[in-house]
């Protein structure tokens, strides 16, 4: 399993459509300030499932959708997919590519996606713990957030362990 | 299952210690369970000194020993439950360059069974990317995906530097 | 008694303003009393809008733009119970170069009446400043201080960004 | 009221008496991660009155007492002065300085000095807030402390506010 590429639209500050074409070893990715690096990291926590708004920095889970600035109105939706190659073909629907997605509308309709076709919330989950991609199952350090791993008192830091373990 | 959890336990401890010696070269650092409570219960204690240094709380640390402190107990566990992909974001802001450097080449024996997408403002970080995905806001508030150059990252902090000396 | 403290809170209220659109070159800060409240009592929130963005929650501002927006507040009450002195300990960290030059000029408005002690591993922040002082190990564990000129200051960052082109 | 200079022995890792010629305008402090930066600012906060083991980064207040490292044994006290040049000579002692000392013994003895001569705690602090140096009169902005100007909730903001208006 691995990421092949990430498509954001209308998802916080990604108000059009982005494609991330990522390969394997190490990405980089860089910019100025307050320019929506820490937005596809959100993006990426988001499509796997992420239900915490607060995990997102947000207050409530509708502002994820682009929200509008300066001449240019707020979007309808949220939507991220993300492409994982499966070369063991287990899971994959056309091309070995496994696609995983996630829209809300500013209706508060919320919709998951496999291979292009809504399943339930459960789907997604199940999916991922079966391909080791639960939430837990990948290693996500937030900015600002490392010293939490250490500052945790011994049972929050047990919870973190289980967690990965 | 209690087996499972101490054996499992046992490796990270391990792992821990040996990601943090090759951090610091040098050094001694473990986890333990918190004496006389239940192995599936207990909080984990974390131990750390960096090399020629008195063994003390992981209060008294500097901000950048913390990190990389941190850092190597969250490769420890990744590499018992190693994930398709790792998201890091600014995790080098505390660190010096020499140890930035050390942090990057201990990634490096993790990027081949694992994609990492790092975020990050260091030019250290970034020149060991093998590629970088620049975040613009040329719109103001909209997001948007550019390629980057190693080269085309400006060098204005060191020409200012030099201007100056 | 109530006077004085409004006086002197929309004293702050103003100058943080003042210098938070220094900082981001425009956009819209304000610190309010939450309503409803006896002014010696109530709360006090913080909006921030950087330029050309919506306004929303601080909670969804980058790293970058919180570290800004908290270095504004403080600066604005600095102003009004100005100090001797000032610490400040790697407040630099989250900032892109092009906000650490911003952040120091801010400070120049305030160096001919306070002294300022940073501590900075920013080389920006460092070309600033009227004099450096290092402090090394040399003999491990013991801090020893050194005086540092500012092209002692190794390149190695951009040399080595170099020499990937 | 400016800072002239600080003197530190046996304080956390300045084991060996250390001077710090400081003078006006902007000063860096700079070196690797570990090498002692931090503590020069808890030296600071220390001599000035801190009363919370906590904010200097320790378990408990003897911890500022130079513990050893390889080879060197454990510091017998902890010391440091502030010097201030006071040229409106209210409160100076000789020279138009005002020397301001403080001294914790392994023994749990502790000192606090005025130019030389013991003193109460009492005394310091009074004098520090007639010459607007209490420990609100500073600002400090410590390492990793940033957030907490905007994370705070209202209540706890105030109290920040009220401590500097
Ligand atoms: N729903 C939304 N609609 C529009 N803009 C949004 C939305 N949510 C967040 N933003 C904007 O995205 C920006 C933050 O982006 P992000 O946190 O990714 O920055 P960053 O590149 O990580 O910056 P830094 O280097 O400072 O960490 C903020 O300016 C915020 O206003
Ligand atoms: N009482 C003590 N005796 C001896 N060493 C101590 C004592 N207290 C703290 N230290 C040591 O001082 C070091 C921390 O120094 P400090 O926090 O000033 O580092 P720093 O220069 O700010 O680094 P960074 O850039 O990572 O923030 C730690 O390695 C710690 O072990
Ligand atoms: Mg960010
Ligand atoms: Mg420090």
């Amino acid at each position: 399993m691995y990421l092949k590429r990430i498509e954001l639209e209308g998802f916080k500050s990604f108000a059009d459509r982005t494609v991330i074409p990522v390969e394997r070893g190490l990405t980089g990715i860089v910019g100025p300030n307050g320019c929506g690096k820490s937005n596809v990291v959100d993006a990426i926590l988001w499509v796997m499932g992420e239900r915490s708004a607060k995990a997102l920095r947000a207050d409530a889970m509708e502002d994820v959708i682009f929200k509008g600035s300066e001449g240019r109105s707020e979007a309808p939706y949220a939507m991220v997919e993300v492409v994982l190659g499966d070369d063991e073909g287990r899971h994959a629907g056309p091309g070995g590519e496994l696609a995983v997605g996630r829209r809300l509308f500013q209706t508060g309709e919320s919709e998951f996606l496999l291979n292009g076709r809504k399943v339930r919330r459960k789907d997604v989950h199940d999916l991922l713990m079966d391909t080791g991609l639960g939430v837990q199952g990948y290693m996500v350090l937030a900015q600002g957030k490392i010293d939490a791993v250490l500052a945790a008192n011994p049972a929050e830091r047990r919870s973190v362990f289980e967690e990965a373990a | 299952c209690r087996e499972k959890f101490l054996e499992t336990f046992e490796a990270v401890s391990g792992r821990f210690e040996q990601i943090f010696r090759r951090l610091f070269r040098g050094g001694k650092a473990e986890i333990k369970l918190a004496p006389d409570e239940d192995p599936l219960e207990a909080g984990i204690e974390i131990t750390a000194r960096p090399p020629g240094k008195d063994l003390r709380s992981i209060k008294l640390l500097s901000g950048g020993e913390r990190t990389l402190t941190a850092l190597a107990l969250l490769l420890a566990v990744f590499r018992s439950r190693p994930s398709p992909f790792c998201l890091l974001d600014e995790v080098d802001a505390a660190l010096d360059d020499a140890n930035v450097e050390r942090f990057t080449e201990a990634l490096d024996d993790f990027t081949h069974d694992t994609q990492f997408l790092v975020v990050t403002h260091n030019r250290i970080t970034m020149a060991r990317c093998e590629r970088l995905f620049g975040v613009t806001m040329r719109r103001r508030g909209v997001s948007l995906l550019v390629g980057v150059e190693l080269s085309d990252i400006p060098e204005e902090s060191s020409d200012r530097g030099k201007a100056a000396e």
